[in-house]
């Protein structure tokens, strides 16, 4: 563990209990993607399933199971709970989830580190499952920038939501290098490459989310 | 048996 990494966990951590206090005290979930959430139900759920078969660490084990039980009262709140599903604007969620599932569950079936870690007694299902959810992190956030980009005022508690969100995995690629330089034969492109996809995501996120903080104005992403 | 050592992060 070096501080990039922790620092990036409890970045990810504060992101989920951002958008758990936003939706649990005031009850709305405005200007947030559901499908945005789905995915990240279904990133969580196929990186970690072998949660009860690979024991890490208590440290390990517990934010495993923050970031699943999160997730998925997150979902379960916005489909199903009376009052803070009425705040969902589903005609402005319209971003189709098996655009991006598919693609990238066929590129983990093609590109995954299987054949790199013949040794490994980690099942071949296992691997594609990890693959899959990496590639699909990547672009789990496109359906909350697109919906971002229609709604004209984004409240404060969705852009903090969304700017911790993308800064974790910043934090995660400074923590790669870290790991690089000191683990000998630490090298793993493909976490590499999708973790440095999806930061680049955030790039114009990021660009507004300052200019809004240095000139004091509201967030605004141009349409 | 090995484990990847990718899978120590979350």
């Amino acid at each position: 563990m070096n501080i990039f990494r922790l620092a990036g966990d409890m970045t990810h951590l504060l992101s989920v209990l951002v958008l758990l206090l936003k939706i649990h005290t005031i009850k709305s979930c405005a200007g947030i993607s559901l499908k945005t959430q789905e995915l990240y139900a279904v990133v969580f759920a196929t990186r970690y399933l072998d949660i009860f078969t690979s024991y890490i660490s208590p440290y390990n084990t517990m934010m495993k199971l923050i970031f699943l039980g999160s997730s998925f009262s997150i979902v379960w709140y916005m489909r199903y709970h009376k009052i803070v599903r009425r705040s969902y604007d589903k005609d402005q969620d319209t971003f189709r989830p098996y655009i991006l599932m598919l693609p990238c569950l066929i590129l983990a079936l093609l590109i995954n580190e299987k054949f790199t870690f013949k040794e490994i007694s980690t099942s071949f299902f296992l691997f594609v499952m990890w693959t899959f959810s990496l590639y699909l992190e990547a672009v789990a956030i496109l359906p909350q920038l697109v919906m971002l980009q229609r709604t004209r005022n984004i409240d404060n508690l969705t852009g903090q939501y969304v700017f911790l969100l993308g800064a974790y995995r910043a934090l995660y690629i400074l923590n790669w290098i870290y790991r690089y330089f000191t683990e000998e034969h630490f090298v793993h492109w493909i976490t590499w490459i999708s973790g440095l996809v999806q930061t680049l995501l955030y790039a114009d996120f990021f660009y507004y989310y300052f200019q809004s903080w240095k000139n004091n104005v509201k967030l605004q992403l141009p349409a | 048996p090995l484990r990847q050592p990718m899978h120590d992060e979350l």
